[in-house]
């Protein structure tokens, strides 16, 4: 059976997307089977993998509205391991579709259950917003992976963060864990960077990844070809870091 | 009579609060008597200028639910021709409590129609995202600035921001105009940042503002001592480049 974690954050720009598709390749990469699932309407996961995201029917909407089997909204990334459900702009419909909907929290919980078996992990991008569409991913996850960007903002947000993450697990889904705190961005040049990571390390202790993403350009400019950081530049900074996450990942979640 | 202007791009972390902010300020410091609207659940713009949020009742969640006189959520910044509304989590909830509310998109419009005589400039902080508090914002304003980040993604959301804008303008708000575009975080350093730029003036043409604003770290350093760019380090690169926004914003908006 596999493992399904949410990558979450309603601060906006902080890497979910970025770690989503890099730790989605990476785990690929070492022979784990990898579903990603894009349940942003930016579809910044799609257009990061895969070229033909525009020509996708089904997608995330579809299965979210129970339109269609999931099955079918499952689509080849073109590598081997990993696998995709893509999304577009309809998803920002189904939020306002969904309100009145019975088991709106669980759509997709449920639109997964037939898939999880044949995969290791699937890894779901959530959009940056504490609305339905988050709660979907979290109704859905085991574990959640948190970005936080090395920067002020992000100190200001965690408070929201953490009631959302205890509100759904008491609510909706008591088996809900933090599977890590990653802490991305960082610019070793700025205190600031510095001062934000102690304080995140102080407030959320052992739950903090040891990886560090670095701020590295190679990193923005992979998707604009549609690639991973490995298929891009896998001498880059950006690489080595989600490479060495994946490692930590894996370690967590090995039989002893 | 004033002009309401949004800061809105669905694409979270490109710099909405940070021009809402520095903006605001610049136009302060040129006399003009500016409004600045916290329409984001974190809370962002607020915890950026003002140290008290916290303790701050009502806020803009209560104006938007008609449980308070709007004008009883302004509150002074400490700093002359600046003041604010601030946001707490209590927005979030707002989107849901509004969904089968009468005139729901209008709740911002209404709060703001008495308030506008006194001020030159309302500027509202939009959140990432393109929901109510979004739809509620553009409902409200004569025009948007659109910050758009100089990164590949950025590409990839901005036609579903302008089809957005003109849902909006076609069904709710006839009014509505792009007050400008404006290019931000960008690196001197990449050749990303150039290609991006270049595409941007290509869809936008004459609607990109002239300034571009640097990746500079002390725009990030700023919020965190609740201080503008200017009163934290007036001689930054981000210093400039606010300073040149806001001389070229009054040029745009000034009678011939
Ligand atoms: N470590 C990094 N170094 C440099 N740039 C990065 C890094 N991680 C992400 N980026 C870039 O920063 C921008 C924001 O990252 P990304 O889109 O992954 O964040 P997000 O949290 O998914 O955003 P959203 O809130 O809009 O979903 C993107 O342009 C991305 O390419
Ligand atoms: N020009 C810049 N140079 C360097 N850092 C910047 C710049 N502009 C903004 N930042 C920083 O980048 C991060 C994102 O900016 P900001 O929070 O203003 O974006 P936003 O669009 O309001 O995000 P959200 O989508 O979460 O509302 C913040 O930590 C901010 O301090
Ligand atoms: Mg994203
Ligand atoms: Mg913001």
């Amino acid at each position: 059976s596999s493992k399904i974690i949410s990558i979450t954050n309603q601060k906006g720009g902080v890497g979910k997307t970025t770690t989503a598709i890099n730790l989605a390749a990476a785990l690929a990469a070492r022979l784990q089977d990898v579903l990603l699932v894009d349940l942003d309407g930016q579809g910044n996961a799609s257009g990061g993998l895969i070229r033909n995201k525009k020509d996708c029917y089904p997608t995330a909407y579809e299965i979210l509205m129970d339109k269609e089997d999931p099955a079918k909204a499952v689509y080849s990334t073109g590598r081997e391991f990993l696998d995709i459900i893509p999304a577009n702009d309809d998803l920002n419909g189904a939020k306002v579709e969904l309100v009145s909907a019975e088991g709106r929290e669980y759509r997709l919980k449920e639109a997964l259950q037939n898939l999880k078996n044949s995969y290791s992990y699937i890894i779901i991008d959530a959009p940056p917003s504490l609305d339905l569409l988050t709660v979907n991913a979290l109704a859905a996850s085991d574990s959640a992976i948190i970005p936080i960007q090395c920067e002020y903002y992000a100190l200001e947000g965690l408070s929201q963060l953490i009631n959302t993450l205890s509100m759904v697990k008491k609510g909706i889904n008591r088996s809900l864990e933090i599977e890590g705190v990653l802490l991305t961005m960082h610019d070793r040049r700025t205190s600031l960077s510095y001062q934000v990571m102690e304080n995140i390390r102080k407030h959320f202790k052992g739950a903090v990844y040891n990886t560090v993403i670095p701020r590295n350009v190679r990193l923005a400019e992979a998707p604009s070809f549609g690639k991973s950081i490995f298929e891009y530049d896998s001498e880059s900074a950006g690489a080595a870091a989600y490479n060495m996450l994946a490692d930590e990942f894996l370690r967590d979640n090995s039989p002893e």
